[in-house]
């Protein structure tokens, strides 16, 4: 048992992750909750996505370098899935 | 690219700005535009003009939060602009998120680099994970925005659209030593109409520059090389002004703009670039055209427009008397001079596509050749 769990639960980096899966990958709005548990299967399949198309080391976890990328300004160019 | 490919089906685009930015003077941004644009038109058969009313293939907004594209912006930070893949109504339109602090330089969030990567959308291409690459998805602020050029992922991609501009030559240089392989754009050797940025020397070769990219023309080769500047030298510019050794010293200076470096080999000494004004220029003078330094008499001389100025090598100082008027003192090689380096005790003006070999004691020019006359054409 994490001695941080607590800490964790309050983890706002869970948010901030879930909506920029949401915005600029696609993530269904219906695995959101699983984010915060974080090795579930659509989660780590989009982060690894992100991490691809960041042209970060792909590790599927949320690692400083992602979490970094992810807080930096970028283009916001709209969901193409939407658009297909 | 976005799915199913979208493009535009006709080259020339219209664009208009809808509404400006309070953050800079009207001019700023339409000029951020234009040069956004530009970097696109450079390496493609695509054109772009501007118009005032109507509907226009871009239509470029600046706005806050929502406004009814159902994709709202974020206020301050984070999602910075967005842009729509080619096609009618919205698509192709970019929008700018007017919470950022909008500015021409790096002070707050550069215009121009986010206008280049919105047309990129607006053009058909999704984005890049090279880092490098304009189309990379995230802002990078260290972006040295007087080396702005798109990365060649950038370039490949939308030549995959739209194909390279109509003027490249589709001949690259010829060689077994060819180190680039020809590509849209590549200047070709051989061409009748080929000028030089700037010429010198190197360690006993002859590098000849030319946009991104240089001829080395080495005596153990009978091709010349031909390489991306960036690939011996990283950290240079391309489009170069001039450059000249100084054999003892075992260097050669490159000047761009107001900035020169010192290059030792593949080595940038530190220190550089350093501001051109430096050796004792006048503070309004903004580039040196072509430069030469004379070995035997230890004097380098800097070609800027009609006139050029001497710097003893000894004194490490310009010297008196100068500048004078390059026709009085070199006829027949002027008005203006490309490019210049000394061999054989000639010096070799270059204007345009020809070559003019010019003997300092004669004060006369001997012989007139083509630019690439070196270069075995």
């Amino acid at each position: 048992y994490p001695l941080n769990g607590a800490v964790r639960e309050k983890d706002p980096s869970t948010d901030l992750v879930q909506v920029h899966l949401e915005n600029y990958y696609d993530l269904a709005k219906d695995v959101k909750q699983c984010v915060r548990r974080r090795h579930s299967g659509p989660v780590v399949k989009k982060i690894r996505e992100m991490q691809k198309c960041l042209g970060l080391e792909v590790t599927g976890k949320l690692d400083a370098d992602t979490l970094a990328m992810i807080r930096r300004p970028r283009c916001g160019v709209p969901n193409v899935g939407q658009f297909t | 690219t976005f799915p199913g490919l979208p493009k535009w089906r006709k080259t020339h685009l219209t664009y208009r700005i809808v509404n400006y930015t309070l953050d800079l003077p009207r001019e700023a941004v339409d000029s951020a535009f234009e040069k956004a644009l530009k970097a696109w038109e450079e390496v493609t058969p695509l054109t772009f003009s501007k118009i005032y009313e109507g509907e226009a293939d871009i239509m470029i907004f600046f706005a806050v939060r929502e406004r009814g594209d159902f994709i709202p912006f974020d206020g301050s930070g984070n999602v910075l602009a967005h842009a729509y893949p080619p096609g009618p109504g919205v698509d192709g339109d970019v929008h700018f998120d007017d919470d950022e602090l909008w500015r021409e330089d790096k002070s707050g969030t550069n215009l121009f680099l986010v206008a280049a990567h919105e047309f990129g959308h607006s053009l058909g291409l999704y984005h890049l994970a090279d880092p490098t690459a304009l189309m990379y998805p995230v802002y990078n602020p260290l972006t040295d925005l007087t080396r702005f050029r798109l990365a060649q992922d950038d370039v490949n991609g939308i030549q995959s659209l739209y194909g390279p501009p109509p003027t490249s030559s589709p001949d690259g240089p010829a060689g077994p030593t060819e180190s680039v392989p020809p590509e849209p754009g590549t200047p070709a050797m051989c061409d009748p109409a080929l000028s030089f940025d700037a010429v010198s020397s190197l360690r006993g070769e002859i590098l000849f520059f030319k946009d991104r990219y240089f001829w080395r023309r080495s005596r153990w080769y009978l091709e010349p090389e031909f390489h991306l500047i960036s690939t011996f030298w990283p950290s240079l510019p391309s489009g170069l002004d001039a450059a000249y050794e100084v054999n003892n010293k075992d260097t050669v200076f490159v000047f761009k703009g107001n900035h020169f470096w010192a290059l030792r080999g593949t080595e940038v000494q530190a220190g550089y670039p350093k501001d051109i004004h430096t050796p004792g220029f006048p503070p309004a003078l903004g580039k040196i055209d072509a430069a030469v330094s004379d070995e035997e008499k230890k004097k380098t001389y800097f070609f800027v427009e009609d006139k050029y100025w001497r710097f003893d090598e000894n004194s490490q100082s310009m010297e008196r008397g100068f500048p004078r008027q390059i026709a009085d003192d070199f006829p027949r090689v002027g008005p203006k001079v490309d490019a210049v380096f000394q061999e054989f005790g000639f010096f070799y003006f270059f204007r345009g596509p020809l070559q003019f070999e010019f003997d300092p004691n004669a004060k006369m020019v001997t012989h007139v050749l083509k630019s690439n006359n070196w270069l075995y054409c």
